[in-house]
């Protein structure tokens, strides 16, 4: 008898989860959505920047390259292997299938 | 006996199902609300300064950033056509999205790390649907998602 | 041009989810291990 009425119960768990993720689903496909379509709205694209100083100011004192990319550029790095001179050497490539990267050297100086 | 031990697992599985989900959508509702922040920003600073900012001062969204110690030794290496780049480091890098510049601005009000001020949940809850200003309301107290589940289940194993 | 080692991470621009550079980062950290 235990048993069956935690069966019941159980079911009626699934019934309310499956509800939420169901509301989880459609909510993440209406938010998607809404940035998709910020990013395309001239208005709002026209004022999504940042500046040179509110890169700096997010690291401190790091050289930054500021890389900008066509969608779909694949970059990749390699899991860092140890050179002849013992030193490990740390490495990125960036490869573009459609248009030029641009990479800007940002630094405070 | 057997169908209760199945439902018990069919639970555990959609549960943390719904628990990826909601991170998810909190770190898309942050993305919605860095994107409008930053909007917001740049048109009030651009009203105050009554010109835009000198086209080769800003960048752009998207781009990412790499980001290594100023002693590391950074050699490149561009194809003819820059459709191809090959940087070697001699030391650690890291490499950030511009989310997480955003973040670090604090375009999205510290609902990232739960540290919002009222006025700034305030802001934060006026870029989103109504809909959605329970999940702000969450991430503002820093309340993790697995807690708004507890309340649906109703047992211990939540 | 190089050719990718199979030990590789990878990102795609407008593709991968944040997550992805975390992993790269979180990799390098750790010295490639």
């Amino acid at each position: 008898k235990e048993t069956l009425e935690r069966v019941e119960f159980l079911k009626a768990q699934m019934a309310e989860l499956e509800l939420r993720e169901q509301e989880l689903d459609s909510q993440k496909a209406w938010l998607q959505q809404s940035i998709e379509s910020m990013t395309q709205d001239p208005v709002d694209s026209r004022f999504k920047y940042v500046t040179h100083e509110d890169i700096c100011n997010a690291f401190n004192g790091d050289t930054l390259l500021a890389v900008i990319a066509p969608s779909g550029t694949q970059l990749e790095v390699p899991v860092p292997e140890m050179g002849q001179s013992g030193q490990k050497k740390y490495q990125v490539n960036l490869r573009s299938q459609s248009a030029p990267i641009q990479v800007m050297l940002i630094n405070r100086e | 006996a057997q169908e209760c031990q199945n439902l018990e697992l069919e639970k555990q599985k959609r549960m943390e199902r719904i628990r990826q989900k909601r991170a998810q959508l909190q770190e898309l509702i942050l993305q919605q609300i860095a994107f409008k922040s930053l909007v917001q920003r740049n048109q009030a600073s651009e009203a105050s300064s009554q010109a835009p900012p000198p086209p080769g001062s800003v960048i752009q969204l998207p781009f990412i950033i790499l980001n290594t110690s100023v002693r590391t030794v950074i050699d490149c290496s561009i194809s003819n056509d820059k459709c191809e780049y090959l940087f070697n480091f001699d030391n650690t890098f890291e490499i950030h999205d511009d989310i997480e510049i955003l973040k670090r601005m604090g375009m999205s009000l510290g609902l990232e790390n739960g540290k919002c001020s009222p006025e700034n949940l305030r802001v934060a809850k006026s870029l989103v649907p109504k809909s959605l200003e329970t999940y702000v309301t969450g991430m503002a107290s820093g309340s993790t998602h697995t807690s708004s589940l507890s309340g649906l289940c109703g047992d211990q194993d939540c | 041009s190089c050719v990718t080692p199979n030990s590789a991470y990878t990102y795609k621009f407008n593709g991968s989810p944040s997550k992805e550079l975390s992993d790269i980062n979180r990799m390098i950290r750790q010295g490639g291990v």
